[in-house]
């Protein structure tokens, strides 16, 4: 692990009151391959060298750990920080339906997701509707209905276009009296301007009251251009990570959180409709550094 | 470092940074910058910029240049392929575009829903058949994945097809039973008188460094025989087919550029070499 990697750099470390900053460059330029390894951004592992650098600098050598563990610990203490602050706390719409959209690359595990939602505000004593607006994919809709009658959940679509299946749904919505609205839409590219500008005019015709990106754990560098795209189209409110039973880094967590500055509001963790659970930074930094 | 026998620092730089951005990783960035440093040190390249860049490009190119890139096809009935891969990578849908080339071509093929466990992916497969004029076979949703490989593979024989192509569900590699159900899927699947031809590795280009681990472990447990790296389209280079093919010595058959029916191409290294450094 990363202490057992340092601490052969840091054995010559004599004890002083400071490290050197050739100490502290040596020590960091271990972090900064470990972070990339972990698949962190390149320019969001940058930045973060550079602040815990100036926390280094000016760190006063601990009487109970090695200057390496004392690093490690600024290390994952800022990690923490930055995956963590403020938590998402979903606040219902005083006049319902309170609408959720989720967006994202093909494949990132949207569907899925918008039922595992559907169940988990079923359970916190909501009726949610969930909204088939996928009508590119073949048997996205056939996906969503099975997911959702599997959970008990109601969905609606029709084969008309994604902008129109999203306002119908939210009358349908407010007809039957329905207190949160899921919306599913396809997976996009970024760089698709037309479909990107479709994800947009969704957004525009169910105001949403949060909005989620949806992104795959094992993701590489890519992710900054995801978030950034969807952030500058939509502006999320959230971020929501998949596929974290695999066993990727998940430094695309990082990048994101930086990149979008919006809280991670879910994981999830399985196939199966009740995989899905509350983001814990802590845990998440840890298996970044590995 | 500058001068005859020296690379320019910014240069270098700029040459790492655009691998790293690629996903290459850093034990292969860091061979290939290795090699590119001793070429110039044997005064074999100059240290010119465009220079370094096209010897990298080649360097590139020669990495994937590993082992047999055509689809494997014996004569005779009962060929058969098989896709795996992680959740979501896009197996079924690469599924539909092989069966468009493959009939456009003139052979006779079937799609195994092999898939028995996801929501509807016997049905998403279905429509790819309808829509290339591909025979298809299902199993009853939760059905053994096996004995429908095996049903499909017995069909198309029976029926004379040149080609069965197998879907399977999304799996993650460090689920036990799940490579245990897939060893399992790969040993039918091979069974007489099927004949297989391919196991097909298919990897998205937006993983990261996780896509070498799942190209050891799936090639660990049912002998991958060529990768097919999708969503090229993207702003994700795939540069983790690097290492895969370096270290595994696997081919990337085939790359993904799109969602629709003729978005398959067999890879053209000095393209991808020269996409990825920009
Ligand atoms: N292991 C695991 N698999 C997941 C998770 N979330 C989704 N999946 C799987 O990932 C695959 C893709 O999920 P979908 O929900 O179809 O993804 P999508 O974003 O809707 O895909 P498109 O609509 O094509 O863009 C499916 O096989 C899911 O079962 C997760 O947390 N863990
Ligand atoms: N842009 C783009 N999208 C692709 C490509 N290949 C597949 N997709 C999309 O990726 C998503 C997932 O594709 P699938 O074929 O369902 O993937 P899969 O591996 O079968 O998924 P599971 O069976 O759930 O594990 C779909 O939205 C596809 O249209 C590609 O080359 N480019
Ligand atoms: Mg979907
Ligand atoms: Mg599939």
């Amino acid at each position: 692990n990363l202490t057992d990697r340092f601490e052969g750099i840091v054995k010559k470390i004599k004890s002083k009151g400071r490290l050197s900053e050739e100490d502290i460059d040596s020590i960091l330029r271990d972090i900064r391959i470990a972070l990339l390894e972990a698949d962190v951004a390149l320019s969001v592992v940058q930045d973060f060298i550079t602040n815990v650098k100036q926390r280094c600098l000016s760190m006063e050598l601990s009487k109970s750990l090695t200057p390496a563990q004392q690093i490690i610990k600024y290390v994952n203490e800022e990690l923490t920080a930055i995956l963590g602050g403020e938590q998402l706390r979903i606040s219902y719409a005083p006049k319902p339906p309170t609408v959720i959209l989720l967006a994202g690359l093909q494949g990132s595990g949207k569907t899925t997701t918008v039922a595992k939602l559907g169940r988990w505000f079923k359970q916190q004593g909501r009726h949610p509707l969930l909204v088939g607006a996928d009508l590119a994919r073949p048997a996205a809709v056939e996906q969503l209905r099975i997911l959702g009658s599997e959970a008990g959940l109601a969905v609606f679509s029709e084969p008309t276009d994604p902008v129109s299946v999203a306002r119908r749904g939210l009358e349908e919505a407010l007809r039957v009296g329905r207190d949160v609205v899921i919306v599913d839409t396809a997976g996009r590219l970024s760089i698709d301007q037309v479909l990107m500008e479709e994800v947009r005019r969704v957004s525009v015709a169910v105001q949403p009251h949060y909005t989620f990106l949806v992104i795959d754990a094992m993701t590489g560098q890519d992710a900054v251009n995801t978030a950034k795209a969807f952030h500058e189209t939509l502006e999320l409110d959230g971020i929501i990570l998949t596929k974290v039973d695999g066993d990727a880094r998940g430094g695309a967590a990082l990048s994101v959180k930086q990149v979008a500055g919006k809280p991670i509001a879910f994981v999830t963790t399985g196939e199966k409709i009740n995989e899905i659970e509350t983001f814990y930074p802590e845990r998440m930094a840890s298996r970044i550094l590995g | 470092l500058r001068g005859k026998g020296r690379i320019d620092q910014q240069v270098y730089d700029q040459l790492e940074e655009a691998m790293i951005l690629a996903d290459v990783g850093i034990p292969t960035t860091a061979k290939l910058l290795d090699s590119m440093r001793n070429a110039v040190k044997e005064k074999k390249l100059s240290g010119d910029a465009s220079e370094l860049a096209n010897y990298l490009k080649d360097e590139i190119a020669a990495v994937l240049d590993v082992g047999d890139t055509e689809l494997s096809m014996e004569e005779g009935p009962g060929n058969v392929w098989l896709l795996v891969g992680v959740n979501g990578v896009g197996k079924t849908t690469t599924i539909g575009k092989l069966a468009h080339s493959e009939t456009r071509s003139g052979k006779k093929v079937v799609l195994a829903a092999g898939d028995t466990f996801r929501a509807a992916a016997a049905d998403q497969l279905e429509l790819w058949a309808k829509k290339t004029g591909a025979d298809f076979i299902k199993g009853a949703s939760g059905a053994d994945p096996s004995s429908v490989i095996f049903d499909a593979v017995r069909h198309g024989v029976a029926q004379e097809a040149d080609l069965i192509i197998a879907d399977s569900a999304g799996r993650l590699h460090n689920k036990a039973n799940l490579m245990e159900e897939l060893k399992k899927v790969r040993r039918v699947a091979a069974r007489p008188p099927g004949k297989l031809t391919e196991v097909l590795l298919v990897i998205d280009a937006t993983t990261g460094q996780n896509g070498l681990i799942q190209a050891r472990l799936f090639t660990e447990a049912v002998q991958v025989t060529g990768i097919v790296l999708t969503k090229l389209d993207g702003t994700a280079k795939g540069g983790i087919v690097l290492a895969i093919a370096s270290e595994l010595n696997i081919p990337i058959k085939l790359v993904g550029v799109g969602e629709g029916v003729e978005d398959l191409f067999p890879l053209d290294r000095e393209e991808f070499a020269e996409t990825l450094i920009g």
